[in-house]
């Protein structure tokens, strides 16, 4: 987390998605990240060949959100061995869907002068959370009421110090908006809207309680919701 | 705020959701 009110969205470390012995001496370690409300792909390219790589090009197979490279992966100059390059690809969510097992399960492939390669990746959720997630509360209320008790999931988040105020607004950096906040013995329950990139919303109320550093979270609505929810805990921390 | 019903919707909900 950062300090007063400079916080932002939790973007993971990046890791190797792509091994060198693998892909004739190109190494790519990634992440994911959304800025300005753009969600971009991190990369890190690095030759651990014998020779020149150019010539990069990037393409993802049909997933979950429609993702997809919003323009050319920009690798403007040769990659000389051992050297790497780092790349901000920003990407759309207007390409072609299919569902993926995992829901956020990505499948890519990189090509230079050498070959193709092909590897997979997940994506946080939460690079789907778009900055108009604030659901009206009248909305919320009903939506809240329609919903089946079955579509309830629930888990729960352990040793987190963050006091309701403080975890509302750690959350809404990430854009996870609280609608509502009300205090039943003892325990402060913060409704929350998000919605994702393609329009679903997702519904959670989140539960704390004084003096007590273990959280519960309750979400409704289609099975997005559990993925969503449980990046609660990462924006948190 | 205005009162327009649904500050005190919201309580009941929180209500209901602690002691159902």
């Amino acid at each position: 987390g950062g300090v007063g009110t400079t916080t932002s969205a939790y973007v993971a470390p990046k890791t190797v998605w792509l091994l060198a012995m693998k892909a004739k001496g190109l190494e790519i370690a990634g992440t994911f990240s959304r800025r300005g409300g753009v969600i971009h792909m991190e990369l890190s390219l690095t030759n651990k060949a014998m020779s020149v790589m150019t010539d990069f090009a990037i393409q993802f197979n049909r997933n979950s959100f429609g993702l997809a490279p919003a323009g050319p992966l920009q690798v403007l100059t040769p990659l000389s061995p051992n050297q790497t390059t780092e790349v901000s690809l920003p990407l759309s969510t207007v390409g072609p869907v299919m569902k993926m097992e995992p829901l956020n399960n990505l499948q890519v492939a990189v090509k230079n002068n050498i070959d193709v390669f092909y590897f997979s990746c997940l994506y946080p959720i939460s690079i789907l959370f778009v900055e108009d997630g604030k659901m009206e509360r009248q909305v919320f209320l009903a939506t809240w009421k329609d919903i089946p008790n079955e579509n309830e999931a629930q888990f729960h988040i352990k040793d987190c110090h963050l006091n309701s105020d403080a975890a509302s607004s750690k959350l809404q950096s990430s854009n996870i908006f609280t609608i509502a906040k009300r205090t039943v013995d003892n325990q402060d329950m913060l409704y929350q809207s998000i919605k994702l990139t393609n329009g679903i919303w997702v519904l959670a109320e989140l539960r704390l309680q004084a003096g007590n550093s273990n959280y519960t979270v309750s979400g409704v609505l289609e099975r997005e919701s559990y993925i969503a929810l449980s990046y609660m805990e990462l924006a948190l921390r | 705020e205005l009162d327009d019903g649904l500050d005190e919707a919201f309580s009941r909900l929180a209500e209901s959701r602690t002691n159902p």
